[in-house]
């Protein structure tokens, strides 16, 4: 919240549409801004009225470097918008920056993404410090409901719950980096870095940067699902592919290859498989070990094919780690597994654990 | 000696940033040093991100000074 707690006394809000960005059809905003505000007042007792002439509570406008309240934006990127806390005169107005590329989807500026964190302070609220948060004060693009249970909470402190309850259900907040139950859905090297996939969010560790950064896998892939399943870096293609659900994807540095998505069943798997677990590729040996439920297949890069012999069991080949796990990788001539929220330093060459370590510690605590 | 230009740029960067999102002082403030604001301010903005807290100007602090953000300081009155 801001300092003070400033909030509308009144329930019953309005808004007006001062001027149009041409980046956009006039019906687009109208829909974004319609969008944002419903957002709010799916988890409040708010309800936005338009208005078309007069004051409203809530003045919306666009506007390119100083713009009439002394609070210059500064040309494309960096700024993109600002909105005035509850109160008389500017108090709830919303300001966009004219320069941005505004945009109905991801290819630049969402409207609807930042119009709906700006009403968010238009209502009320502060910067929140949880990444995954829609009043998170950097942009990101992501998709589904915007409000994190962060959100939810901060707008509900200042007006209550909705008496008649939408049944949405807010995002989790963020997973914490250090927590000590932190299990991880998925972890792949890339050029040098590691990504560690957790929910909606990646981490990202970068041997030069002493603190991984948590960002929204929408953010950097917007056609990627919000949920990573297992993930394994081939080096000698320089790909990076990636599991979702029955799909699969194949990363050429941070860009998607064309011609993904693809089916996991063009690596061989048979049909019943729905999901895979966790991937490696083991770079000494040219294959991949793909591991669903309580056993794993081998796919040999070199021929595109999966190895006969397989599907093995994983307690039996890969004794001490247990016969389900989550992620995989291979690092410095070991294979970790991720199970819960244990890591197991597995030698390859030994067939046996050489520590336990817990999950939390592949982010450096 | 005069500061190569990138980081010159990246300190009035810096400077801009922690000015406008966390109130940092401009100029001098009587015996204390603006230094120590500096520091004090970006270990501020560094806890804030959940960024390691050093409060010196590294690589990292840099880049997400230099995301796309919204205009409102993420600390502090706005009025």
């Amino acid at each position: 919240h801001f300092p003070r707690k400033l909030k509308w006394n009144t329930n019953k809000l309005t808004f007006r549409i001062l001027d149009y960005t041409p980046d956009l059809q006039k019906s687009d905003v109208d829909k974004a801004i319609r969008k944002a505000l419903n957002l709010w007042a799916a988890v409040t007792p708010l309800t936005f009225k338009k208005l078309h002439t007069g004051t409203a509570d809530i003045m919306i406008s666009f506007g390119s470097g100083e713009h009439g309240d002394y609070n210059p934006f500064d040309g494309p990127n960096n700024l993109l918008a600002h909105a005035y806390p509850p109160g008389q005169g500017i108090g709830g107005d919303v300001h966009f920056d004219e320069d941005e590329n505004w945009t109905k989807d991801s290819t630049a500026y969402n409207l609807f993404i930042v119009a709906a964190h700006e009403l968010g302070h238009a209502l009320g609220m502060g910067h929140s410090t949880d990444a995954g948060a829609l009043m998170y004060p950097t942009y990101s693009y992501r998709t589904g409901f915007l409000l994190s249970e962060d959100d939810v909470k901060g707008i509900q402190e200042l007006y209550g719950p909705n008496p008649n309850p939408t049944g949405v259900t807010p995002s989790p907040d963020s997973p914490k980096q250090c927590d000590p139950m932190l299990s991880i859905d998925a972890v792949t090297g890339l050029r040098g870095e590691t990504m560690v996939f957790k929910d909606r969010f990646y981490w990202r560790l970068h041997p030069q940067m002493p603190e991984p950064d948590q960002i929204l896998i929408k953010s950097t892939w917007p056609s990627l699902r919000n949920k990573v399943d297992a993930a394994y870096e081939n080096p000698e293609k320089d790909q990076v592919i990636i599991f979702s659900g029955i799909r699969m994807w194949a990363l050429n540095g941070y860009d998607i290859v064309e011609g993904y998505p693809k089916y996991i069943h063009k690596l061989g798997l048979p049909k019943k498989i729905r999901k895979l677990d966790a991937a490696v590729h083991i770079s000494d040996t040219g294959k991949t070990l793909l591991f669903t439920d309580e056993e794993y297949w081998s796919y040999d890069e070199a021929t595109g094919r999966m190895d006969s012999g397989y599907p093995r069991s994983i307690e039996k080949d890969f004794p001490g780690i247990g016969d389900k796990i989550d992620a995989a990788v291979y690092q410095y001539g070991f294979l970790y597994f991720f199970r819960d929220n244990l890591r197991y330093e597995y030698s390859y060459t030994h067939k046996k654990v050489w520590r336990v370590l817990p999950t939390n510690s592949i982010l450096n605590c | 000696l005069p500061l190569p230009a990138d980081d010159t740029d990246t300190w009035l960067l810096a400077e801009k940033y922690l000015r406008r999102f966390y109130g940092l002082p401009v100029g001098l403030q009587g015996s204390r040093k603006a230094a120590g604001d500096f520091q004090k301010t970006i270990k501020q903005m560094q806890r804030f991100f959940k960024l390691k807290v050093t409060g010196s100007l590294n690589e990292e602090t840099v880049e997400v000074m230099k995301q796309a953000r919204c205009g409102v300081p993420d600390v502090g009155e706005y009025t």
